[in-house]
């Protein structure tokens, strides 16, 4: 059993759930912010069995696609003066971020 | 180390997390959302020594328990067409599926 | 390619996002709850290779401090009876908590 961690875009999630459940995937999702941007994305949780990984990850490559985000010129809410942002700046995003993980043991209660 | 990742029902997270505190246990809850039903459930991430998985499984495996789900006969909020369901549907949902992770470092600041 | 699953205080959040960002790092980051406290932390995902585990980890070392927190005299809101707390407590929170997993596929699209 592998545990696939992906994190994709706000906008593929609805396309990319539907895919993965047609397909027979189950999968649990998580809201998360990105560290640079600090902007909402989203993690899924998706194991699968080891020869449906390729699989899988295909789905996700096919379903999610990448995109220019604008940075605005405002200062990081979060940030230090150095995050200050004086004029709009173009930021490519991935469809999706990849990590496949061993499973030491799987269960269903 | 071991990293247990669990995915359980809302209804059982406070009965589990007490008695994983009370039998000595660390936890880390995080909001989650199922990718079938799209309804809101609990993912856990619970640090163990490899000596007390088997310990830490038999614990979330007898507080949790499966229930059976009705899908109302709505539009599925963020699904195609196809996902349109006309009458109630039961769908039975497991107390919890668990993930077992190898932890090649576990550090505590 | 190492998976780094930290568990840190809200308090040390920004500061440790930038001085990740400023390293290079890419961080994702999931809003979670402590398992005892039922308090709001963070747990970061942090994908870094091999080679750069040891310097990852140093920085959120060196960013998040501990902490005590009080426990205030209430009913734990989903506990039972038995946590009912009649006097303030003392807790102490340390700075991270953290897993280090091994990835064996990293694929970003
Ligand atoms: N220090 C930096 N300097 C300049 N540009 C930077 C940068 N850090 C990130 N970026 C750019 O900003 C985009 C959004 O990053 P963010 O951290 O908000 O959102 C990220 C993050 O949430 C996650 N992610 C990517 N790599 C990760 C990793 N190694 N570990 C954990 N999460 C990762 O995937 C999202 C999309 O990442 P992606 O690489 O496609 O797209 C990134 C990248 O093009
Ligand atoms: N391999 C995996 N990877 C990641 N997360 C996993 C997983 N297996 C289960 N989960 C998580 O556990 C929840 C309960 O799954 P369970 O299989 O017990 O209960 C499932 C199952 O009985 C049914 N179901 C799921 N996918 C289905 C499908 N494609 N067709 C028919 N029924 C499905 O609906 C229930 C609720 O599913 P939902 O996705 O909302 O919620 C799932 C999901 O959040
Ligand atoms: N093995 C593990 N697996 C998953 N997540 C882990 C973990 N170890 C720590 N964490 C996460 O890190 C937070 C801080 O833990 P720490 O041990 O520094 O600080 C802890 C500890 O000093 C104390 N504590 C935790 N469980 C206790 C217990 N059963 N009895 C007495 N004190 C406890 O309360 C503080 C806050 O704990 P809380 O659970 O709210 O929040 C925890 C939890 O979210």
């Amino acid at each position: 059993m592998k545990l696939i961690i992906s994190v994709v875009q706000d906008k593929d999630v609805g396309r990319l759930l539907d895919s993965l459940v047609r397909r027979g995937y189950q999968t649990t999702k998580l809201a998360s912010t990105g560290g640079f941007l600090r902007q909402g994305n989203t993690t899924l949780l998706i194991g699968v069995p080891d020869d449906r990984v390729d699989d899988a990850v295909g789905i996700i490559e096919q379903t999610c696609r990448s995109r220019t985000e604008i940075l605005s010129p405002v200062a990081a809410p979060s940030g230090p003066a150095e995050a200050y942002i004086p004029y709009p700046v173009e930021v490519r995003v991935g469809g999706a971020t990849l990590f496949v993980l061993d499973v030491e043991q799987f269960r269903k209660v």
